[in-house]
């Protein structure tokens, strides 16, 4: 994975074998779960990176749930080297390693993303078809037990926010529930784009999660520690007050589920190229970005819960 | 393939709460036909959406008759998927082994 290209978009199939190369050069440092199917049977790879212990607290990081926000995959790619470059060089990934896991999913809506190549390069959503209509896909994004149907979602399938005929109805979205419901998740980082926003809970109610003070003072410190590589400007704050209200997101979710550090990013882009971000972005972007995950897991580790 | 000749992506600024509630009318009267890139916020939080070419003119029509003010981040959608798709395959043209 040395000679691999980060600098560029890849295809679904690079990004697998991406990951298997991975393991193959690490296997005693990183592993392939294979949490579950996609609507059209693909695997949903997480990538699990321990220096051992069972059942370990961790952290979760997603990239492309939408599947067009392509410089989210391509930075996770990016992110997933990056812990194995620096293991054992920096000081601060390996404290963090020695004694929280990291499961990354790349491609974390394999249908979508498939699709965005072979069919429509704006596909938001998942792949499966919609009873009753001709319109495709639910968003995975408002499909998740949390404010489920409230407003900030749609139930017209033709539309990009449609929330899906049921909580979890998407085996996307159901595989991450039952995989954080049978580990330690500490810490569920959900990536994002484009608006360059760093978000935490709620979305799809106006009240202040009980950890609000904490959240937002990590988030200020997390997006100043991106801000400090490019000048990258981002705001921050709870969904409802930094965008909108929206409902069956992820991160309200794992937040009921007691995991304290739930965070949403909206990387890059600063507003010319939107989706289409340039590929000589990805790199930047995927390392200010990983500046901001680092404060986020050093702050999991040193205030264990 | 789906392709978007003659797509362009606009930016909308809301100036005021009447103007915001004015582009939530144009995303309700027109959303399949409309993609918000960037959704509504606040006033001065600009809006992107992308804009078909068919229903182009009718949204520019709708947004200067209320005095909304807009740019064109993207003048064509599918001149710039062109771009990237070159830069793919480019990077995949396999480099001579040295």
């Amino acid at each position: 994975t040395d000679s691999f290209d980060f600098a560029n978009y890849h295809t679904l199939e690079e990004i697998y074998s991406f990951q298997d190369l991975l393991v193959a050069e690490n296997p005693n440092f990183v592993s392939k779960i294979v949490i579950g199917q996609s609507y059209e049977g693909r695997p949903l790879n997480v990538l699990k990176f321990s220096t051992g212990g069972t059942n370990r607290p961790a952290v979760w990081i997603d990239t492309g749930i939408h599947s067009r926000e392509w410089v989210t995959q391509a930075s996770g790619l990016w992110f997933a080297k990056k812990i194995v470059t620096d293991y054992g060089t920096d000081p601060t990934l390996t404290a963090i390693l020695s004694q929280l896991d990291i499961f990354l999913e790349i491609a974390t809506n394999p249908d979508g993303y498939a699709f965005t190549h072979s069919g429509n390069r704006m596909w938001r959503k998942t792949r499966k078809p919609n009873p009753g209509s001709s319109c495709v896909g639910v968003d995975p994004n408002r499909n998740w037990d949390a404010g489920f149907g409230g407003p900030g979602s749609s139930g017209n399938p033709c539309s990009q926010t449609y929330r899906g005929p049921r909580a979890e109805s998407e085996s996307e979205v159901n595989s991450i529930v039952e995989f954080v419901k049978s580990h330690n998740i500490k810490a569920f980082i959900s990536i994002h784009s484009y608006s360059q926003l760093l978000m935490f809970p709620y979305g799809y109610i106006r009240s202040r999660i009980k950890d609000y003070t904490e959240l937002n003072n990590l988030a200020q410190k997390a997006v100043t520690d991106l801000a400090s590589l490019y000048g990258t400007s981002y705001k921050f704050g709870s969904i409802i007050n930094a965008i909108y209200q929206a409902s069956g997101g992820s991160i309200d979710w794992t937040y009921s589920q007691g995991i304290k550090y739930s965070y949403t990013f909206e990387l890059r882009d600063t507003g010319h190229y939107g989706f289409l971000l340039p590929a000589t972005q990805i790199i930047p972007t995927a390392q200010e970005t990983w500046l901001a995950l680092m404060t986020i897991m050093d702050h999991t580790l040193k205030n264990p819960y | 393939k789906v392709t978007f000749e003659g797509h362009k992506v606009l930016r909308i600024v809301p100036k005021d709460e009447v103007q915001l509630s004015l582009i939530k009318d144009l995303e309700e009267m027109m959303e399949f036909e409309l993609d918000f890139w960037k959704g509504l916020t606040t006033v001065s939080n600009p809006v992107d959406v992308r804009v078909p070419s068919h229903v182009l003119n009718s949204v520019k029509d709708y947004l200067e008759t209320q005095n909304i003010e807009y740019s064109t981040m993207i003048e064509d959608l599918q001149m710039l998927l062109d771009m990237e798709q070159k830069v793919m395959a480019g990077a995949r043209v396999p480099q001579p082994q040295n």
